[in-house]
């Protein structure tokens, strides 16, 4: 599965 | 990045420099509330648990500094502080913060992108960030008129998730399986609560009256 994307927001 | 959300963070960026500026010249919080300023450094400290593992850019991660410190030092001035403590009205700042963190904390375990310990809470801080506003607003209410620095916090506090929401659909627009419903409706509530705290500080503004909210 894939790792979920890191947030880019603050 | 878009305008939008280069314009949401310096927003944001304001709003807390505001409070700090306010706090630090004139040594007092009156009309803060405390409460909200501690779920805000909750926030920032269970949004950011990536800070050291996950490297965006020097742009996310300087702004992440700046919201931990300025948090945690408007929290340390309130509770700290010799001078400033004393104007904090802890009569009149009664939300219990249980009340906003538990229903968010039991949400982001049901509601989330990935169970994971960083995903849940990461989660917990869109739902607080969304709702940790009241405790400020119910004092608003209670104290029945705000000075003009208490006022442009709010509304700064306000705009900024306002644009987030521009930035949200900038991004759906943009970028292709951008979909993130959790933090769309969460920034959808979080600026909707502030909408009636608008209402007033518009018509305030343009009838160039102290701004006064109704009981």
């Amino acid at each position: 599965d894939t790792e979920t994307e890191p947030h880019d927001e603050l | 990045m878009n305008i939008f959300r280069l314009a949401g963070d310096m927003t944001h960026l304001m709003s807390v420099i505001v409070l700090l500026l306010k706090i630090h010249t004139i040594k007092s919080c009156a009309g803060i509330s405390l409460k909200t300023q501690e779920l805000y450094a909750l926030v920032f400290a269970t949004r950011y648990l990536d800070i050291f593992t996950d490297f965006i850019s020097l742009y996310n991660t300087i702004m992440k500094l700046i919201f931990l410190a300025s948090s945690f030092s408007i929290v340390w001035y309130m509770r700290q502080h010799k001078i400033v403590r004393r104007s904090y009205d802890k009569d009149q700042d009664t939300f219990r913060h249980l009340f906003l963190i538990l229903p968010c904390l039991l949400l982001a375990l049901f509601i989330n992108e990935k169970f994971t310990f960083k995903e849940v809470m990461w989660t917990f801080s869109l739902f607080l960030e969304a709702v940790a506003i009241l405790p400020q607003l119910v004092l608003l209410q209670r104290t029945r008129n705000i000075d003009n620095l208490t006022g442009q916090y709010v509304f700064l506090l306000g705009a900024y998730r306002a644009l987030y929401i521009l930035n949200w659909i900038y991004r759906y627009f943009t970028e292709p399986h951008y979909v993130h419903w959790i933090t769309w409706i969460s920034g959808l509530v979080q600026t909707l609560l502030y909408a009636d705290f608008f209402y007033y500080y518009f018509n305030s503004w343009k009838n160039n009256v102290k701004l006064q909210l109704p009981a």
